[in-house]
């Protein structure tokens, strides 16, 4: 597999958090001042995107995660806000 | 299937639309036809009905907007988004948007105007997203030439609303389970290394480095193959796939379809007219010989002379003891043959022509 470069990781953590926000509830505000968790809430909406996809529950932005991640798609979200 | 949280529905089952602006992408009566055949979708399923008015109210708006058009929701430019639709409800309840970034189109190519407001009606009359890849509600817009409703979809809509007035009850496709123990097979066939099961519209795809199955759209691969193939064989070789359906044959290599396909079967293998389709396809690898299975009998066919080796067709029975007299799908590996047929599965030797295991037809799965 090709490396990815740094530019491609960062438009592809972009991605992630705007998926997340748009599709999952992710809220882009509470994370950083909590205290760090074991599990953030991105790593908890990853995982919940990655059941409801039928993906390997990895809570982790994996290759085919972003793979579904950058179909083009319905702008409904998946759960309710 | 889910419903929309809330379950937010119609309390009237006779329903009005609108459509207040069209897209340039299409005539007006493309746009209507699309739009009128995703309504007839939802009404052949349940007790609904849909009626188109001209102007003032309407339960549901179809508009085509773009970027920022003021619902909180802005659209995103070209591909991405698509469309999106509001729960059904007063006021912009039910509405329909699409963005007009978009280049609708009443073909397979991106994006098809009638699949996405199929699936947007869906929001309209209360569903929300199915993690079924073959339901309609399925979030990600996947090509396809067959636009329906699956089981799943028409088990929500009758769960909101009943069911169809009709007094035969709509069905739709099943998709297909890996783990499913009645899973049957329409062909198989090796691809550069990995092992592709081909059943309706899906193809279930094993790989030596995932251990999880890939189920997803023959069209994401092939658009332009149907569904329902009935064999698949890999000349590997050449590097190239040949899937049969009826008389005719499309070869692939990789994702490219050839140019110049479909043929027919008759005139590029000798087949006689009197075979319709075939059952089964596999070609050995070592030989360049490629079996043909039809009914109870079998051809063979030389991949280097391309010609179909005289003596032939045989009996089954007679050559490939033990497996049956009929074939759904073959696949080579491993040296082996594997036979499908119905739930079941046999590892046959062509060398000492004896079956070595008889298994379930889904053993490749891991489940």
């Amino acid at each position: 597999f090709p490396a990815t470069s740094s530019d491609t990781q960062e438009q592809d953590a972009q991605l992630v958090q705007k998926y997340l926000e748009s599709y999952y509830d992710l809220k882009n505000d509470v994370t950083k001042i909590q205290k760090q968790k074991s599990s953030s809430p991105e790593v908890e909406k990853l995982k919940q995107m990655q059941k409801f996809f039928g993906l390997k529950v990895t809570g982790k932005p994996d290759a085919q995660t972003l793979n579904v991640m950058k179909q083009p798609r319905c702008g409904v979200p998946d759960v309710a806000p | 299937f889910e419903i929309t949280p809330g379950n937010p529905h119609w309390e009237n089952t006779h329903l009005t639309y609108r459509i207040e602006n069209y897209t340039p992408d299409l005539p007006r009566a493309e746009v209507d036809h699309a739009i009128e055949k995703a309504f007839q979708l939802w009404s052949n399923a349940s007790p609904l009905t849909f009626t188109k008015v001209e102007q003032g109210q309407a339960d549901i708006l179809f508009s085509f907007v773009w970027g920022d058009h003021h619902d909180n929701n802005p659209f995103d430019g070209p591909d991405g988004y698509l469309a999106h639709a509001f729960q059904p409800g007063p006021g912009i309840g039910g509405d329909i948007h699409f963005d007009e970034d978009e280049r609708w189109t009443n073909n397979i190519k991106k994006y098809n105007l009638f699949h996405v407001a199929a699936h947007e009606l869906g929001h309209s009359l209360g569903l929300s997203h199915s993690s079924d890849i073959g339901a309609l509600m399925y979030p990600s817009y996947v090509t396809s030439e067959d636009i329906l409703l699956a089981q799943d979809d028409i088990n929500g809509i009758q769960a909101l609303y009943g069911p169809s007035n009709n007094p035969i009850q709509p069905t739709g496709p099943i998709t297909p389970q890996a783990c499913d123990s009645t899973l049957t097979f329409d062909a198989v066939t090796t691809i550069r290394g990995e092992v592709m099961f081909f059943k309706d519209r899906f193809y279930l795809r094993i790989n030596p480095f995932y251990p999880e199955v890939e189920l997803n759209f023959i069209s994401v691969f092939w658009p332009n193959l149907p569904s329902g193939l009935q064999a698949a064989y890999e000349v590997s070789e050449r590097d190239e796939i040949h899937f049969f359906k009826g008389s005719t044959y499309w070869t692939a290599q990789g994702q490219n379809v050839l140019q110049g396909y479909p043929k027919d079967i008759y005139r590029s293998f000798g087949f006689p007219r009197t075979v319709k389709h075939i059952d089964a396809a596999v070609s050995e690898e070592e030989s360049g010989k490629t079996y043909f299975f039809v009914a109870n009998k079998y051809w063979r066919y030389d991949e280097y002379k391309r010609s179909m080796d005289a003596g032939y067709p045989k009996m089954i029975a007679h050559d490939f003891p033990g497996i049956g007299n009929k074939v759904d799908a073959v696949f080579q590996k491993n040296g082996f043959f594997y036979f499908f047929h119905g739930t079941r599965q046999y590892e046959f030797d062509p060398k000492s022509k004896r079956i070595v295991t008889p298994l379930r037809a889904n053993s490749w799965f891991n489940c």
